[in-house]
């Protein structure tokens, strides 16, 4: 699964979220990532959100709902993301991965998978990473 | 308000030789991003933009390198939402085309629904002008081998479920 979350210079917020599935996978399985609310959400009010990772877990929860619905009660980006993702985990015993922009721009990574690939840009700089806990930067080309 | 974007490449359990692609994929993909951004585009035209090059990409579980089902095909499904309206567009069960993203992006854009799926939703992006390719240029080599792992043994693709330390993931 891959997606992108933008808020634009007026303020826009917007999200992406696109996928093969899982391998192996029934004919006709859809998965969370078309679910407005699992795999993806926006509201310009709130924030965006994109997910990925056990399809089935994902939309049981409503994961990418339940990160803005946290941020809108006041909980960061980051916090929210993690305390979400950390949820679905418990409840499900599955893993997944999002990553959130506040409409302000703050950032929010968290997987509870083994590993995740993630990048941003602020400041000239490019941050990524693929494990937890680990921030690279690159200048921007 | 400063623009900015943050894409993922997708979480599991990625093997050690894939985390270079995947690394390098996903910076790709977000400089294609923040450039539309830093030309003055829209956070919905930043984000299609940064999907649609990993969808190019074999590193990456979407558009071309999707994971197979099982009858060894690939079928995709997008979303795409604008905050500003609560807008959405998305595509299911999709075959046969490089950017499901881009077509649900048409979806959001010149569609009275929200998601479209299997034979709908190509016969919507045919009339949309989108064409179709031949179905094995969307798969990998990294796509079969994960298939035949998961015949073999039983797995859930690695590119989407870790397999290990997962509490019975899978």
């Amino acid at each position: 699964t891959v997606g992108a979350v933008a808020v634009d210079a007026n303020g826009h917020v917007a999200v992406a979220t696109s996928t093969g599935g899982m391998s192996g996978k029934a004919v006709g399985r859809i998965g969370d990532t078309p679910q407005i609310g699992s795999g993806t959400y926006a509201d310009d009010n709130i924030a965006g959100v994109s997910t990925t990772g056990h399809g089935e877990s994902i939309l049981k929860y409503c994961l990418a709902h339940s990160i803005v619905k946290l941020i809108e009660s006041g909980v960061d980006a980051n916090t929210a993301t993690k305390k979400s993702v950390l949820g679905m985990t418990k409840r499900l015993n599955n893993t997944a991965g999002a990553i959130t922009l506040s409409k302000n721009g703050d950032v929010g990574v968290y997987f509870s998978s083994n590993r995740m690939s993630w990048a941003y840009v602020r400041d000239g700089k490019i941050y990524y990473g693929i494990e937890h806990d680990q921030v690279l930067e690159d200048a921007y080309p | 308000m400063k623009p900015i974007i943050i894409v993922h490449g997708g979480a599991g359990d990625i093997p050690d030789s894939r985390v270079t692609g995947k690394l390098t994929g996903t910076k790709a993909a977000v400089i294609a991003g923040h450039d539309v951004l830093l030309k003055g585009g829209s956070a919905l035209d930043a984000v299609e933009a940064a999907v649609v090059s990993m969808e190019k990409d074999e590193n990456f579980n979407a558009g071309y390198g999707s994971v197979l089902n099982l009858d060894g095909e690939v079928e995709m499904e997008a979303s795409i939402m604008d905050g500003a309206r609560l807008d959405v567009g998305a595509v299911t069960l999709i075959k046969d085309f490089l950017h499901p993203i881009s077509i649900a992006r048409k979806v959001l854009s010149d569609s009275p629904h929200s998601l479209l799926g299997g034979e709908g939703a190509k016969r919507f992006a045919l009339q949309k002008g989108f064409e179709t390719i031949p179905p094995e240029s969307l798969i990998s080599q990294n796509a079969k081998d994960a298939l035949q792992k998961f015949l073999k043994h039983g797995e859930f693709g690695r590119t989407e479920i870790g397999i290990k330390d997962e509490g019975g993931v899978g």
